[in-house]
């Protein structure tokens, strides 16, 4: 699965999110990718969200919205609402994957609960931060 | 006042550095690189971030690295079904295709599916007859097709017919790397 967040000059936040499901799927198999709220998420007054794991978890835990109204209606920052998200509520859950996250003001957060995400940022006026492992 | 930024991911998952080589490592950090760029490069030519990650995007479902377009992982049947989604802030209006199989950019259609539907999610066969009266064009299933992912297929059902179990609690006890690219 791959995906992208944004924030653009004008504030304006947008997500995106492409993938191949899983391998051997069968019977019509969708995961999160393509279900607002599940996989994908943009809302200006919180964040935007695009997610890569095992997609029926964030179908049944709609992570992408969650992390965002966590911060639109708890009024916490994108780390604290990313981690509650990917790292309790999901991995309590058995549920294993990874967000990127850009919040209203071009915070950027990407937390994974797996060995490794392949992953990259850029916010402006700084370097590009590529990295594949948890370390 | 905030600033402008991108992020973007190519997949998690059972990644250590036992199971990367250093070429291969290589290489996934120069197509993230590639990608992150060209949306980064939109954004601060005062773009909008709806161009830079559907750019992003695009560069990563043309790249045989990762499962999304080529590259995809296979059905059971030895065929590609793609899923995609899109969605702006600004608006919360959000466009998704599932289960196409001979769009060459998923991504490109969702975006489709936000602009110039009245609809969110889109399927199958319904989503490349709106795909095919938008003018996109079609391409083979088996343009997704790499080597790799056809090994990944044959190991994951040699697994699943193996047990004992029934299949859908055989399918759980496949690693991860099987469940997602």
């Amino acid at each position: 699965t791959v995906g992208a967040v944004a924030r653009d000059k004008q504030g304006n936040l947008a997500a995106a999110t492409s993938t191949g499901g899983m391998t051997a799927k069968r019977y019509g198999r969708i995961g999160d990718s393509p279900i607002i709220g599940a996989g994908t998420w943009a809302d200006n007054e919180s964040c935007a969200v695009s997610a890569t794991g095992h997609g029926e978890y964030f179908i049944r835990y709609h992570v992408a919205a969650d992390i965002c109204s966590r911060m639109k209606y708890q009024q916490v920052d994108v780390k604290t609402a990313g981690d509650a998200v990917i790292h309790g509520v999901l991995k309590d859950a058995g549920g294993t994957g990874g967000v990127i996250i850009v919040d209203h003001k071009g915070n950027v957060h990407m937390p994974f609960n797996t060995e490794g995400m392949y992953r990259a940022s850029r916010v402006e006026g700084g370097e590009t931060e590529v990295a594949i492992y948890q370390d | 006042q905030g600033k402008f930024a991108i992020a973007i991911h190519g997949g998690a998952g059972t990644i250590t550095r036992a199971n990367l080589n250093d070429e291969q490592e290589a290489a996934y950090k120069a197509k993230l690189d590639e990608a992150i760029s060209a949306g980064y490069a939109i954004l601060a030519d005062g773009g909008s971030s709806s161009d830079a990650v559907i750019a992003a995007v695009q560069i990563m479902e043309k790249s045989p690295l990762f499962n999304a377009a080529k590259g995809a992982v296979y059905t059971w049947e030895g065929e590609h079904e793609l899923d995609a989604s899109f969605m702006r802030g600004d608006t919360l209006e959000a466009g998704a295709v599932a289960g196409v199989k001979r769009i060459a950019s998923p991504i490109a259609l969702a975006r489709e599916v936000q602009e110039k539907s009245v609809h969110v999610m889109l399927s199958g066969v319904g989503a490349e007859q709106f795909a095919e009266q938008q003018g996109f064009e079609f391409v083979d299933n088996k343009m997704f097709d790499t080597d790799h992912r056809y090994q990944q297929l044959q190991d994951a059902k040699a697994k699943i017919m193996e047990s004992e179990q029934p299949e859908q609690q055989a399918w759980q006890q496949l690693d991860t790397k099987y469940k997602y690219g």
